[in-house]
């Protein structure tokens, strides 16, 4: 099973913190338990999770650096079933501190390995940084597969083709397993030219690999993390949160018919 | 005077891109001259003024990582008065290709004095990519002073205070004169609670370093690109060319003021 996602896409802004949060709540209102692995040094899923600064006493950076054990980086959430390896912007440092380590791209894999995360997990999510850098390597190495949220906007075709040969080059180099799970259409405005043309465009030039479900833009998504919850608890019956449980549905489905 | 200009914001998606386009097409609407530099590896910006990819010859990849004149890199884009050198996919190596460079933070920075850029151009205008990486530390190297676009978000404040303290860095190590030019809130959307808290929110805490002029969230701005036309040629008289030109007001308000 496709138990290890990689949330990522270099474009910045296209909702990968946004999915990661939201379909690892959504997941785990079926009953599954998720671990959350935030890997930007931005830290916006700690921060739209409620994990205050003063709690994030071990991070995604020793885990990756200081070489500890992943479960003693791992806390609960006020999401029952949802835990989180926060991430603090010490992270930021990694390509730098890691630049003469061999096994500098497979820390993450190596340390998800050591911890025998399914054991307790059924799903691993990782929200990855706005780039292609070491710390997103890490992530698609440690994958079994890679969900790209794609903003229905001009410039988000821009950097697929990149997105997709650095995925070839870790199935190459370090996960011979890694897929791609699909891309995912966000922020999708039906009011709006722009947005129809590009979701028609992408569907054109991807075909399956693109969900059926689409995310579209809902205010109540950027609201939820001021409230340090997923749009699920935040606003049960907004667009996002059916948006998200039909993403959580089609993930769930796609996964059986692999 | 404070001739060129960093737009910087690790945090993805927040408009860094289409301020750079559209101050520039702003500003040699006034007569002047202006010179803009992509640094970001996915070349949105030079996309957006239309550069093909097979036009992408000579680009900042060669000027910061190959040690070319900047000159040689410099084309000219369909706007009068407006230069650009172009970024491609080749500069996301350059944290790796320039690790053991002692003078790595300052590559812009000699390039552009080599250059004597001020001899034909009132304004330079770099774009950066979404982190805080050697290419937006370069591009802070090189700068007279930052513009911070700021999406008026609730996860937009999360990372203002690791941005100002990388400014102090580099003005400590590289580039005394550094100054903050202000942060230009972007994607206001008045119907929207959220963005005006964020507004407000900001004002409070940042003071006059925030520019009056507040960016709309308009559609055309994001059609722009995809006709490979700065906003005050493909909509001149839309909310997005307004503002631009507002901006372009203010700014050099500002620098007679500074
Ligand atoms: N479907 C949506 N509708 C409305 N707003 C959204 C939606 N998805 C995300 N947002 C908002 O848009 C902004 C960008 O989303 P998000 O931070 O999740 O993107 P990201 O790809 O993680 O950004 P980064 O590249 O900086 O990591 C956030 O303020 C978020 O709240
Ligand atoms: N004021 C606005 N109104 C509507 N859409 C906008 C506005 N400003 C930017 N956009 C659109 O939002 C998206 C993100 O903007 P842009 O690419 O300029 O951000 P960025 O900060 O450069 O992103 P990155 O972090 O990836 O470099 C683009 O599709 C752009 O067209
Ligand atoms: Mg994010
Ligand atoms: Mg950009």
């Amino acid at each position: 099973a496709r138990r290890i996602l990689a949330i990522a896409n270099q474009k910045g802004g296209v909702g990968k913190t946004t999915t990661a949060i939201n379909l690892a709540a959504a997941l785990v209102e079926t009953g599954r338990k998720v671990l959350l692995i935030d890997l930007d040094p931005q830290g916006n899923a700690s921060t739209g999770l409620g994990i205050d600064a003063d709690r994030r006493v071990k991070t995604a950076y020793d885990v990756l650096i200081a070489d500890d054990p992943l479960r003693d980086a791992i806390q609960r959430t006020d999401l029952e079933r949802l835990d989180i390896v926060p991430a603090t912007v010490d992270l930021s440092s990694a390509d730098v501190a890691m630049v003469s380590d061999k096994r500098r791209n497979r820390r993450l894999r190596d340390a998800l390995a050591a911890a025998e995360i399914a054991r307790d997990y059924d799903h691993v999510v990782i929200d990855c940084p706005p780039s292609l850098n070491l710390l997103t390597i890490n992530a698609m190495g440690a994958a079994d597969a890679v969900l790209v949220p794609l903003q229905c906007e001009f410039f988000a075709m821009e950097g697929l083709s990149q997105l997709l040969k650095t995925v070839k080059q870790v199935r190459r180099s370090l996960n011979p397993d890694l897929k791609i799970e699909g891309v995912i259409l966000t922020m999708f405005d039906r009011r709006n030219n722009l947005s129809q043309m590009v979701a028609e465009d992408v569907r054109r030039n991807l075909g399956d690999l693109v969900y059926r479900t689409v995310i579209p833009r809902n205010v109540r998504l950027s609201e939820a993390p001021s409230y340090a919850a997923p749009i699920t608890v935040y606003d049960s019956a907004s667009r996002g949160s059916l948006a998200y449980r039909a993403l959580a549905r089609e993930f769930i489905e796609r996964q059986a018919l692999a």
